[in-house]
């Protein structure tokens, strides 16, 4: 049976999609089996694994909309142990499309119930909003695992994503549970960078993280090569970070 | 008569609000009386001008849903010639309950109706999506302003934004025009920045501002104290940057 984990924080540009991305890779070099699933209609985690998204005939909106099974629209990647189900823009028209629907909150949930045991994780990668593709991911999810930029705004929208994350608890999956908290873009010669962390470790001290990731050139240039940072620049700080972070996250399977 | 900005891009965290600010902040301080709308639920614009958000007892959310109008909203800012129309949690509500609302579209654009001739510039900083709230800035506004961080994913959301814009220009504003695009976060180091400012370049070369905005810790601090750049530190590179580019759109006008 799949872990799967939401990968959410309506804070923008906070490291959602290349937490997605790195995370899933290095699960994938530790021989776990793992899917990505692009939620954003921007699609950014479809183009940083190296998906052509003008040549793609199908995609995750036609999954949503009833006419795919998942199944059909799986694209393996480099990393043998990687696959992604990758988004376009028609995906933007889901959000209004889904909000007559039938189980409009339970069409992530259902779609990947045929591939659930195929695999050890499956993360969401959500876009910058707590609508209805957010909702979907945390229905679907086992937990919720949140980017935090170490940036002033960070803590802003924390709040509001957690009250989410309660009601959709309360309302339509009882098992969601917050899985932790990661820093991302540290900048140890930044004074903000210091401040963000120390405030997350007040507030929430047994949810952070330890694995910070810190800020790297290297995880902003693979992008544009479609390749994850292992299969980049296997030695940079980015790419051990998020094996760090891996074995981190299998640890917390172990305890449970 | 008041130019009406909006500032938009769904990819998240690329310097819509500190452009608002600050871009809004350095029109004062050339003596042009500006105006922030806060259109984003975060509230990010709000808490950057100093405002506390659990102080206030009315926002933009209550002008959204008809019990206020837009001058009982108001806030006065550090700055004699900027106020700002704060917004609160509660505006994540507006999306949902906007959909079935009459002229749900023309909402922002009503409300700014009555103090359109109170300033020079009015600035709509936008949340990082394509949804009712950024439409309703597209509507209202007379032209869209673009950051794009200069970094990978930069490119990838904005064709489907300015098909958006195309959209509202066809169907419910007719004036709206692309105001420019900026570059933000430069950092000329950067092997990437340099190539996104090349591509925007070529795919847009009367629409670039030719103001970038480079990378500057001091941007990213001044929030933490509630001031525009100007206010927290006038010798940065960042507000150098900001009150260019205010001098740049000054003379926009000037030529129309
Ligand atoms: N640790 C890091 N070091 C350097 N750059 C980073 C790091 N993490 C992310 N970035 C860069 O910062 C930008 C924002 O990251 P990313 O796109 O992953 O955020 P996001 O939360 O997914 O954004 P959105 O809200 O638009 O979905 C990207 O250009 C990315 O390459
Ligand atoms: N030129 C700059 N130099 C350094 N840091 C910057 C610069 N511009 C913005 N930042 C920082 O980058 C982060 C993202 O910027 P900002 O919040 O303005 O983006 P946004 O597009 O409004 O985000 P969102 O999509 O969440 O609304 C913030 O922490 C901000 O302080
Ligand atoms: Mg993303
Ligand atoms: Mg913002």
């Amino acid at each position: 049976m799949a872990k799967i984990i939401a990968i959410a924080n309506q804070k923008g540009g906070v490291g959602k999609t290349t937490t997605s991305i790195n995370l899933a890779a290095s699960l994938a070099v530790h021989s776990k089996k793992s899917l990505l699933v692009d939620l954003d209609p921007q699609g950014n985690s479809s183009t940083g694994l190296g998906i052509d998204r003008s040549q793609l005939t199908s995609s995750l909106y036609d999954v949503l909309a009833g006419v795919r099974s998942l199944i059909d629209v799986l694209n393996q990647t480099e990393l043998n142990d990687l696959f992604i189900v990758p988004s376009t823009k028609d995906l933007v028209g889901a959000e209004i499309e889904l909000v007559a629907a039938e189980r409009r909150e339970y069409r992530i949930k259902d779609a990947l119930a045929p591939v659930h045991d195929r695999y050890d994780y499956i993360f969401l990668d959500c876009p910058p909003s707590l609508g209805l593709l957010t909702v979907n991911a945390l229905t679907a999810a086992d937990s919720l695992l949140v980017p935090i930029q170490s940036e002033y705004y960070a803590l802003e929208g924390l709040s509001a994503l957690l009250e989410t994350m309660n009601l959709v608890q309360r309302r339509l999956n009882s098992k969601l549970h917050l899985e932790g908290i990661v820093i991302t873009m540290f900048d140890s010669r930044n004074r903000i960078s210091h401040q963000v962390v120390e405030e997350v470790r007040a507030h929430f001290p047994d949810k952070l993280f330890r694995t910070i990731i810190r800020r790297n050139v290297r995880l902003s240039e693979s992008p544009s090569y479609g390749k994850p940072i292992y299969l980049y620049d296997a030695n940079s700080t980015g790419s051990q970070d998020y094996l760090e972070l891996a074995k981190e996250l299998i640890g917390h399977g172990e305890v449970n």
